[in-house]
């Protein structure tokens, strides 16, 4: 999902 | 450690033993140390006077950082002495022995809302503290500034510093250097576009950066893409809340959504911050 997508996103 | 006869002189007249490098920064390295007298530890801040610019120097080398050594707060990592010898700065401080909020994060992931909660409000008193009382702007929030001491508490540290550095007083922006670069995630839309920029507030965006970190285990603008990023920040409140765990409280979403706001002017102050609902 778009969610599950994001969360994998600019990761810190 | 290799250690030159100078600096061990320092050492020893401060009853200081060196032990392991704990990092390694662009103009100095942290080490852990022992006083002596009572086996406290210590960290050791080692800065290369050669290796900054001159408004640095005027600014803190002389005066600044003596006022860091009255800073008495408990979530504000402490100084208890700086001295200048052989070119170099000594830097000696409090030892927080599990690291940084970097580590805790890429570790453990994102924190529950009630830790968040309890080590953001901490945050928030420090800040505030460096705002009122010392009247001052801490200019690099981040995780990485973030200590976790031997309870877990938090404390902040490294303040009015690494921004100076990179701070161009002819060009009256921010020079593109290395020490910049690690700070971006946190950059506000007026650092982002070199706009001159309330300093307090900058701190507030960098603390929403860092509330919205503490939650979502990630950052909330892509900031390897500068352009990018500005087009997130000010598709507001529309992006903000787009892009957050669905999980997470409509309070704490609210608070994330008041820092995060673009306009310097509606964004809400530290002092705002700590009587906000969430932190209630």
């Amino acid at each position: 999902t778009l969610k599950t997508l994001i969360s994998k996103m600019n990761p810190i | 450690i290799e250690i030159d006869s100078k600096t061990q002189a320092v050492l020893d007249r401060k009853n200081y033993r060196l032990l392991e490098k704990l990092s390694q920064g662009s103009f100095g390295e942290v080490y852990k140390g022992e006083f002596k007298i009572d086996h406290r530890l210590v960290a050791i801040k080692i800065l290369d006077i050669s290796k900054m610019s001159m408004k640095f120097k005027e600014r803190y080398v002389a005066r600044e950082l003596k006022a860091l050594i009255e800073c008495r707060h408990l979530n504000v990592v402490q100084i208890y002495d700086i001295i200048r010898s052989n070119n170099r700065l000594y830097i000696f401080m409090e030892y927080c022995s599990n690291g940084t909020l970097t580590m805790f994060i890429k570790k453990f992931g994102a924190c529950s809302e009630s830790l968040a909660r309890i080590w953001f409000r901490q945050l928030v008193d420090a800040l505030l503290y460096i705002h009122t009382e010392l009247k001052m702007a801490h200019r690099d929030i981040k995780f990485d500034n973030v200590l976790l001491d031997e309870k877990f508490n938090v404390k902040l540290t490294d303040f009015g510093f690494a921004k100076e550095l990179a701070w161009n007083d002819n060009k009256q922006q921010l020079e593109l250097t290395a020490t910049i670069c690690g700070t971006e995630p946190f950059m506000c839309p007026q650092l982002v576009q070199r706009r001159p920029y309330n300093p307090m507030k900058a701190d507030v965006w960098a603390m929403g950066v860092l509330l919205f970190g503490l939650l979502n285990g990630r950052f909330p603008f892509n900031w390897a893409d500068p352009s990018l990023m500005l087009k997130e920040q000010t598709n507001y409140p529309k992006f903000i809340r787009s892009v957050s765990k669905n999980t997470i409280s409509e309070e704490a979403n609210d608070l994330i959504a008041k820092i995060l706001d673009p306009d310097e002017q509606t964004r809400i102050t530290v002092l705002e911050i700590s009587k906000h609902l969430w932190l209630k």
